[in-house]
């Protein structure tokens, strides 16, 4: 699975993401990334794009679980990203998630997360583990 | 405030060892699909042309899990799946079922701007793209060698893999399919 978000200079949002699905998955099997809500999801304070095993997600509802809890409790993206994935089954769930104001969370419960990120304030990251 | 991307390519059990030969390529693309995210942006494109644009590329990399170098199904063929959206007006795209679509991505953005749904799947996404004059190719096209050998290998272990996750040894013992989560291993 492959996913990108972003924000403009003007807090505009937006999130992408394609996947193959997975490995001896059988003919048919729909996963996460066109569940809205699920694998991908953005209002106007935040977009989320998520990776992992497809079942884990949907039944976590992660990328809106992100989105809700920025909304409803105000916890900052990171935060809402650390929770939801804390709460995932172990070793299933990845994502990045974006604020209008340009944070960013990267956050994941598997070995690794193949995961790049850049913000206008000069942060940049490309990491594995 | 101020501008901002993150792209991942997926996640799962990476061996911290990962060899060199495996690992290059994949940061590389990272790399290049981050630079090209960030000129997009400080261009001033809409987030969403940016989103768009740096998942194309992935899907064009055979190195991740997503249209070329999409992982296959029990058959041997390869089965897409996309989703879109843009945070100011929550409009959504997503298509499922993709057979032949260079790039899901886009089709999923067609849906979102030229249809009143949200998500196509299987033969209605696949004639969608071909009225919208999307690239299509055969399947040849996406498999990879090294996902025909990650199939012959889940086949063997009779269990589903997400992204990464490593060949076990032919001689554990793993539980039919019924008993569901644990075909992860």
């Amino acid at each position: 699975t492959v996913g990108c978000i972003a924000v403009d200079g003007n807090g505009n949002l937006a999130t992408a993401t394609s996947t193959g699905g997975l490995v001896n998955k059988m003919v048919g099997r729909i996963g996460d990334t066109p569940v809205i809500g699920a694998g991908t999801y953005a209002n106007t304070i935040c977009a989320i794009s998520a990776t992992g095993k497809g079942e884990s997600i949907i039944r976590n509802t992660i990328a809106r679980d992100v989105a809700a809890l920025m909304e409803y409790r105000g916890l900052s993206v990171k935060e809402a990203a650390d929770l939801v994935i804390a709460n995932a089954p172990e070793g299933t769930v990845g994502l990045v998630a974006v604020t209008d104001k340009g944070d960013v969370a990267m956050t994941f419960n598997t070995t690794g997360m193949f995961r790049a990120c850049a913000t206008e304030n000069g942060h940049s990251e490309i990491s594995i583990w | 405030m101020g501008w901002a991307i993150a792209l991942h390519g997926g996640a799962g059990d990476i061996p911290v060892d990962l060899p060199n030969d495996k690992r290059a390529p994949r940061e590389a693309t990272l790399r290049r699909c981050l630079d090209l995210g960030v000129a997009a942006l400080t261009a001033n494109r809409s987030p969403l042309d940016v989103v768009e644009l740096v998942v194309r590329e992935l899907e064009n990399c055979p190195h991740f899990n997503a249209g070329r170098g999409s992982v296959l199904t029990t058959d041997g063929t390869v089965e897409m799946e996309a989703s879109i959206m843009d945070g100011t007006t929550k409009r959504c795209g997503a298509v499922s079922g993709l057979t032949t679509v260079v790039n899901p991505i886009s089709l999923a953005r067609i849906v979102m701007e030229k249809t009143p749904h949200i998500y196509l799947a299987f033969d209605g996404a696949e004639a969608f793209a071909r009225e919208q004059g999307l690239e299509t190719r055969d399947q040849s096209y996406f498999i990879t060698e090294q996902n025909i050998e990650r199939l012959k290998q889940a086949k063997e272990a009779n269990r589903v893999q997400i992204d990464y996750t490593q060949p076990q040894p032919v001689k554990e013992q793993v539980p039919t399919s019924s008993e569901g989560d644990s075909q992860i291993g």
